[in-house]
């Protein structure tokens, strides 16, 4: 028996906004820590792992552990039928076919459920080792999205070089070439304003901006984004969500052949 | 031109 509540629904909501693109099949993992999912996009070059941990819902019943394959278009039709200040409620029996989303209007006079098909899916799990990274960036979601929006339209690819004194965003395309620098800042007012870096050694990686446009969906879970590299490693992307969990987004770089 | 390769080849690196 499953039975996970959160009050914040729209988080759920905004979850699957950031990753129905991205992925369109994935297996939800449940048991006593938490609510997860991980999952590789169709061609293999970007990772989507998400977490919602037990203590950040209302009530969490977890009788044992869980794995619902879900496809995330139909789970999203399902989502935008729960008003943005909906408690959404997730019901499965052990060993069922089917997955229940409850929503329930703030002042309780609305109560819908919806039924969904569970399927299976094969997934690997993907072990993601512990590195270190060269250099951490952390800077406003609005404004990573913003970059990478405005550099799809000059270019394909972009480098993001981390140096001491910034971070740079290079693009170049048939029409000329762009660059983006925004320098490490601290502001006293609001923290989510601020560009902070922490570099041991300078790095510089080539990503697809189809990929990065595709992550920034999650801008709106957080008011910040941290950006992690190590050189010839995978970019992690990582957004967190209030208080209750994280979504990371793993990039493969382009490499000279 | 840089390629693209598999998430998975960098992680085996490791």
């Amino acid at each position: 028996m499953l039975e996970l509540r959160l009050v914040q629904g729209s988080l759920l909501k905004k979850v699957l906004d950031a990753i129905k693109d991205l992925v369109t099949d994935a297996n939800f993992d449940c048991s006593e820590s938490g609510f997860s999912l991980q999952a590789m996009d169709s061609s293999h070059v970007a990772l989507v792992a998400l977490l919602l941990r037990s203590d950040g819902f209302e009530h969490y019943r977890c009788d044992r552990n869980l794995s619902m394959g879900m496809n995330l278009t139909n789970m999203s039709k399902m989502l935008k039928c729960a008003g943005n200040d909906d408690i959404i409620t997730i019901k499965a029996d052990d060993g069922g076919d089917s997955v229940t989303f409850m929503f329930e209007s703030p002042s309780q006079d609305k109560v819908s459920d919806f039924e969904m098909k569970l399927m299976d899916i094969d997934s690997e799990h993907l072990g993601i080792p512990e590195t270190e990274y060269h250099a951490i960036v952390k800077m406003p979601s609005a404004e990573f999205a913003r970059i990478c929006r405005d550099l799809s339209t000059i270019g394909d690819t972009v480098v993001i070089s981390v140096s001491k004194d910034g971070v740079k965003f290079s693009t170049s395309g048939d029409i000329g070439s762009a660059n983006v620098v925004c320098r490490q800042n601290n502001s006293v007012d609001n923290k989510d304003n601020e560009t902070v870096i922490e570099m041991n050694e300078p790095v510089s990686l080539t990503f697809a901006l189809r990929y990065l446009n595709s992550f920034t969906k999650a801008t709106t879970l957080s008011n910040t984004v941290t950006l992690s590299m190590s050189k010839e490693l995978p970019v992690v992307v990582e957004y967190k969500i209030a208080e209750i969990g994280h979504i990371r987004f793993y990039l493969a770089p382009k490499i000279e052949d | 031109t840089p390629v693209q390769n598999d998430l998975m080849e960098f992680y085996a690196m490791l």
